[in-house]
């Protein structure tokens, strides 16, 4: 099973 | 005082298409550069970013930066109003909790203008650090949105593999499963119809499919998409918005449990 990661788990915010 | 005009209104109504899937409002920063849009998806998966250079437009003024929050479905709706041929304008008073479209005919026989109301939403910029991707490919945008149509229909995910040899993309499901390798073009005539890959290293990397035909959503604006990928990092997938500037969208990929 994948899970969905989340585009915040890459990026952070400014 | 903001005014970006626009000939070709076609261009605005394509991005607005590319983008309204997957966002239901989005805030443009307009500064002396161009017009900029950050935004996540709703479910904080996917990043949409779209740059539209100033010196790409007709006429472009921005004496301040303003950042005007907008309703896609209200845009959407305003910018039906337009015919393709139609030259566009933007214009909006510093400070000002509207926007104004004014479209003209060719002929300058018909002037339209709309007023929408801007909306103030919760600014939530993600810093994209520059990146060297392992692979490179480049393909026809009407030949990915083909992929991802038709492997949607087997399974939520798609592997995207990425050799020198080429490109794969494959899904499995209920009814079974489906591959579609696209080998790089050893002969190119036409840059937009070619598929080459520029491979440091192989990735294959996983992606749900869902997101993948939103960002198809696309095509219009450009013959050539670009898909970045490294290993364990979202994918970008890019298209060329003319002479004007880009749309990338940036998707995290699916993970071991």
């Amino acid at each position: 099973f994948r899970a969905q990661a989340a585009i915040v788990n890459y990026y952070h915010m400014d | 005082m903001f005014e970006a005009r626009l000939v070709q209104s076609s261009i605005l109504k394509k991005v607005l298409e590319a983008i309204k899937d997957l966002l239901n409002e989005a805030t443009f920063d307009c500064s002396d550069s161009g017009i900029q849009l950050q935004a996540m998806d709703n479910s904080h998966v996917s990043l949409v970013s779209m740059n539209l250079r100033s010196d790409g437009f007709d006429k472009y003024r921005c004496d301040r930066n303003i950042s005007m929050g907008m309703n896609l479905g209200s845009m959407t709706k305003i910018l039906k109003c337009a015919a393709n041929e139609d030259v566009v304008t933007m214009k909006a008073q510093d400070n000002a909790d509207t926007v104004t479209f004014v479209f003209e005919s060719p002929n300058q026989e018909k002037v339209s203008d709309y007023e929408m109301k801007l909306m103030n939403l919760d600014q939530e910029h993600l810093g994209i650090p520059e990146t060297e991707y392992a692979c490179v490919v480049r393909l026809p945008a009407g030949e990915f949105a083909r992929i991802c149509r038709d492997l949607s229909q087997f399974g939520e995910s798609v592997v995207i593999s990425c050799t020198k040899e080429g490109v794969k993309f494959s899904s499995a499901g209920d009814i079974g499963s489906a591959n579609i390798k696209l080998a790089q073009t050893s002969n190119v005539d036409k840059e937009e119809l070619a598929v080459t890959v520029e491979m440091q290293e192989p990735v294959t990397l996983t992606f749900a499919s869902r997101y993948l035909n939103s960002f198809t959503k696309a095509t219009s604006l450009s013959n050539v998409v670009q898909l970045s990928m490294s290993p364990d990092v979202p994918l970008v997938v890019e298209y060329r918005i003319g002479e004007i500037g880009h749309i990338r969208y940036y998707l995290a990929p699916k993970i071991e449990d």
